[in-house]
Parts: C-alpha cells; sequence; structure tokens
C-alpha cells in the first residue's frame, strides 16, 4: 500500500451540535477548525439510532437488514455473512490497523474482541477506567458519590484521576508516534465515549454554557398527530439516580423545565470536553508532520435528541437521532499541502473567547448515509472500490449497499493548490 | 441516480405502545420496524410487521405511518401520513 494514512474519528451519541454545523451556543473550535479544511456534509444520516446497529452497519456498509443485528445481542460473521469491514480491507491492502477507545459496540455484537483479529493489525486498546463510566462515581451536594445522569467531575477526584477518552487521546498519540516512521500506512480509527451518557466530564467545562443561556428545545412537546409506536420512553436516563429523583411519570411524562436545561448544559459541556481531545489528537497529528499524509475523516453513531418531540435519547428515526456530523480532510484536495514549518491544526482552547471563528469549511448538501464511510475512504484511500451490492447479498463477503460521495466532494472545481503540484 | 439522492434509516419496536423496552428491544422481542426514506423534501416513515425469526417485514400490514415536509415542518412536529393517505404520490410509495 502506498496510499495516504486514515484517521477516523468516531463520536458517540453526537448530533451536529457544533459551530461548523451553525450552532451559535456550542463551543467546538477544534472540530470547526478541522470542519475549515474538510469537505462537510450537512445532510448525512445514520441507518439506525443506536450505538451496535448503527457502527457494524457503517463498519461493514451494509444496512441491518443485511447484518441482521437491530439490537447487541448478535455477531454478524455467526448470524448474516462474513461480511468484510472497512479496517479489515485496509489491512488486507497493506495498512497497519488500529483501533482506540469505542469503535465497534463491544459485547457481543463484535465478538467481545472489537471484531479482532479480522480488522485490527493490533489487540484494540480499551480505556482502563471505561469500567468506571456507570458507576457512582458522581459527587452530590450530600457529599456522597451517586451514578447520576448530569456528573461534573473534578478529575483528580475520580478513579485513576484520569477519563476514557483522555486515556484514549493518550494511547492514540502514542501510536501516531509510532507510526510516524513506519514504512507502510495506518488506519487509525479513534472511538470518543462523550457525549454519550452520563455526562460525566471535567467540571470546569460546565462553566462554558451557563444555565442562563440554555435554551429548551424549540418543540419540547409529543407531536399530537405522532404515532405512540414511533415515540421512544428514554428509559436509560431514567435509570440515572438524579431522574430518578424527578419521579417522572412514564412513559410521557415531561421533564421539569429546569432539568431540562441542566441536561442541555451537560450535552454541550460533554461535547466542548471532546471537542478538547479531537484538538489534541490533531494537535499530535501536525506536531508528528503527519498532516501532510493523513485523510481525517471526523462523524458520529447517530444523533440524540435533547428534549425534541419530548425525548431525551436516540432510539427513533427523527432528524435529530439519525442526522450526524460527517466530514472529510483530505491533504491537498480539501486544504493546500502544510509548508514546512507551518501548522494544520493547531490546538485551540475552548475557554479562549478570542479564538478565532473559523469559515465553515467546503459544504456538501447532497443527502447521504453513513454507509458510505466503506466505499468513501476506499476511494480517498487509492483503493479499489468495493462493488456495490446486489439485492441479496448475504453470501458475498465483500461488497457495499452505498456507493462513494467522493464525486460530491467537487474536487475538480476546486483551485489547483501550488505547493501540492510542486 | 434518483437512489443517491435518498437516505434509509429504520428503528425495531417491541409493540404499537411505549414498553419499558421500547427503546431496545431484544430481536426476539421485535414485532414492528419503522423504516424511512428521507429526501431534501421530506421523511417518509412506516411502521410495519416485522418477523423476527425470519427477519422479514411485511409492507403489506402497516400499523402507523409518518410523513413531515421539510419546506414547512423542518422540525418534524406535524405528521400529515393520516391527511395524505389519499394522496396519489403516498400511494405509490406505499
Amino acid at each position: 500500500a502506498d496510499g495516504p494514512n486514515v484517521l477516523f474519528v468516531v463520536v458517540d451519541d453526537l448530533r451536529p451540535a457544533l459551530g461548523s454545523y451553525g450552532d451559535d451556543l456550542v463551543k467546538s473550535p477544534n472540530i470547526d477548525q478541522l470542519a475549515s479544511r474538510s469537505v462537510v456534509f450537512q445532510n448525512a444520516f445514520a441507518q439506525q439510532a443506536v450505538c451496535a446497529p448503527s457502527r457494524v452497519s457503517f463498519l461493514t456498509g451494509r444496512r441491518p437488514d443485511t447484518t441482521r443485528l437491530y439490537d447487541f445481542n448478535s455477531y454478524w460473521r455467526a448470524r448474516a455473512g462474513n461480511y468484510s469491514t472497512i479496517p479489515q480491507y485496509f489491512k488486507e491492502h497493506g495498512y497497519v490497523t488500529m483501533s482506540v477507545g469505542k469503535v465497534f459496540h463491544p459485547g457481543i455484537s463484535s465478538n467481545h474482541s472489537d471484531d479482532s483479529p479480522y480488522s485490527w493489525s493490533i489487540p484494540p486498546f480499551h480505556p482502563s477506567t471505561e469500567k468506571y463510566e456507570n458507576t457512582k462515581t458522581c459527587r452530590g451536594k450530600d457529599g456522597k458519590l451517586h451514578a447520576n445522569l448530569i456528573c461534573p467531575v473534578d478529575v483528580a477526584d475520580v478513579p485513576e484521576g484520569t477519563l476514557p477518552d483522555k486515556q484514549s487521546t493518550e494511547e492514540a498519540v502514542r501510536l501516531l508516534e509510532r507510526m510516524r516512521n513506519q514504512n507502510s500506512p495506518f488506519f487509525l480509527a479513534v472511538g470518543y465515549h462523550k457525549p454519550h451518557i452520563p455526562f460525566r466530564y471535567p467540571k470546569e467545562f460546565q462553566k462554558l454554557y451557563p444555565l442562563e443561556n440554555i435554551t429548551l428545545a424549540p418543540d419540547p412537546q409529543i407531536p399530537i398527530e405522532l404515532p405512540p409506536v414511533a415515540y421512544n420512553p428514554w428509559m436509560d436516563i431514567r435509570q440515572r439516580e438524579d431522574v430518578q429523583a424527578l419521579n417522572i411519570s412514564v412513559p410521557y411524562g415531561p421533564i421539569p423545565v429546569e432539568f431540562q436545561r441542566k441536561i442541555r448544559q451537560s450535552y454541550f459541556a460533554s461535547v466542548s470536553y471532546l471537542d478538547t481531545q479531537v484538538g489534541l489528537l490533531l494537535k499530535a497529528l501536525d506536531d508528528l508532520q503527519l498532516s501532510n499524509d493523513t485523510v481525517v475523516v471526523f462523524t458520529s453513531d447517530h444523533g440524540w435528541s435533547l428534549g425534541e418531540h419530548g425525548e431525551w435519547a436516540k432510539y427513533s428515526n427523527f432528524d435529530v437521532a439519525t442526522r450526524v456530523p460527517l466530514m472529510f480532510y483530505v491533504p491537498g484536495k480539501t486544504a493546500p499541502f502544510v509548508h514546512p514549518g507551518e501548522k494544520r491544526f493547531p490546538y485551540i482552547s475552548p475557554f479562549d473567547s478570542l479564538s478565532e471563528v473559523f469559515s465553515p469549511g467546503v459544504q456538501a448538501t447532497e443527502l447521504v448515509e453513513l454507509l458510505c464511510l466503506f466505499s468513501t475512504l476506499s476511494e480517498l484511500a487509492g483503493l479499489k472500490v468495493p462493488p456495490v451490492c446486489p439485492s441479496s447479498s448475504f453470501h458475498i463477503d465483500l461488497c457495499t449497499e452505498a456507493p462513494s460521495i467522493v464525486k460530491y466532494f467537487n474536487f475538480s472545481e476546486r483551485e489547483e493548490d501550488g505547493y501540492s503540484e510542486g | 441516480s434518483p437512489l443517491d439522492l435518498v437516505a434509509y434509516s429504520q428503528y425495531p419496536r417491541p409493540a404499537v405502545f411505549p414498553q419499558w423496552n421500547s427503546d431496545k428491544p431484544y430481536l426476539k422481542d421485535i414485532k414492528i420496524m419503522g423504516y424511512s426514506i428521507r429526501t431534501v423534501d421530506y421523511r417518509f416513515t412506516v411502521w410495519v410487521k416485522f418477523h423476527p425469526e425470519n427477519f422479514t417485514a411485511d409492507f403489506t400490514n402497516v400499523q402507523a405511518g409518518e410523513l413531515y415536509f421539510v419546506a414547512s415542518d423542518p422540525l418534524q412536529d406535524h405528521n400529515v401520513y393520516n391527511r395524505s393517505l389519499n394522496d396519489l404520490k403516498l400511494s405509490s410509495m406505499l
């Protein structure tokens, strides 16, 4: 293989609540900076708004009806077909493939191994502090520890003194350092946990979002004409201690307005915390002089309803649950190559009130599906694009159910970059 | 291709009415599947009978539907499926 490296960043439950998607409230300067150097798809959608089916779907390039995974409880190679995955395809074409954090959903749905060894050249990395995510680590007003939904923490005070996404960034940077002088290109997938619930993030990020600035969803009522089957009762947040204390009726009971504000505040704070991790990762790419040789793709497994339609979860077909951010940085194409001494992705603190406002990058408004990632990344890496699947493809190991979307990048309409020509 | 301009999604449910496992039903409990198609103009969803034992959906057995038009209802708050059932275009979609 002599194609570019690939850095694949996938976030958990991130709707496009980002500056680069027109959100004026959310502070996401590092992702916005990436967007300004990328092609940004404004209308990208997941195939099912829940983690395991969505991830298996886009990593295999097959719809849930073909992976036959709609829940968390089966492995596609055993139940549906021996479908290749994106990293497997890259591995088979000479790439060193590596997984950090939550790329596949852990558990049976990825064979308790993140689909190793099929997909990965080395054992996938999981942060040691993942196991504390759902435990009682949130300091309450009573001074005791609780398993709350809203969980700003003093990082020095939590078990092991760190958080999963921080550990993932550190490991990803270590791997980048290791790969810098290797002869083979790499495919590094980094799966961040936030802003998935619980909203467990360094408490200083809460200060970015004073409660008085937090608006409510514009349509917090359950629509009268919504069929009951379309509504999800957001059972998982009801199980958190702070939500239980609200005694909300099941399934339709609304969340008190002040608590709605707190949920939205903590979701946004989690996004800003995530943004710093993405910023540190991209800074490392720059520092290691890899940003001229690495395609970066940034996306999420699905969205999350922040009170729209009276819902506080994914688990639906609404756009807020299925729409995702999707952007591709292609060096020399979506942005000029970096000249010696220049920085493509300097780290930006979201606490810096004077931070630069970025142009939104090249906007692509075509409707696209996450399914397209397999064929799109293959094309960008110069690999043969897997064929489009026939209507029934259970017996075919390598094909994808969506074509590449590189045609929407409009590379030919851009100005040629003199440095890259040279 | 017109298919390039469409995005599909789906979501399973164990029952018509919300219950404890509506968010994350196990495969064996899935009785209904909501299939959505999206274009730049609308989102159309049908919730149809689903058979988990053989992974098939029965599109002749529609339990409910949703139809939202982007231009007039970008937040998807006004489901016009029932009002549009007699519309020729919707009939052809079904």
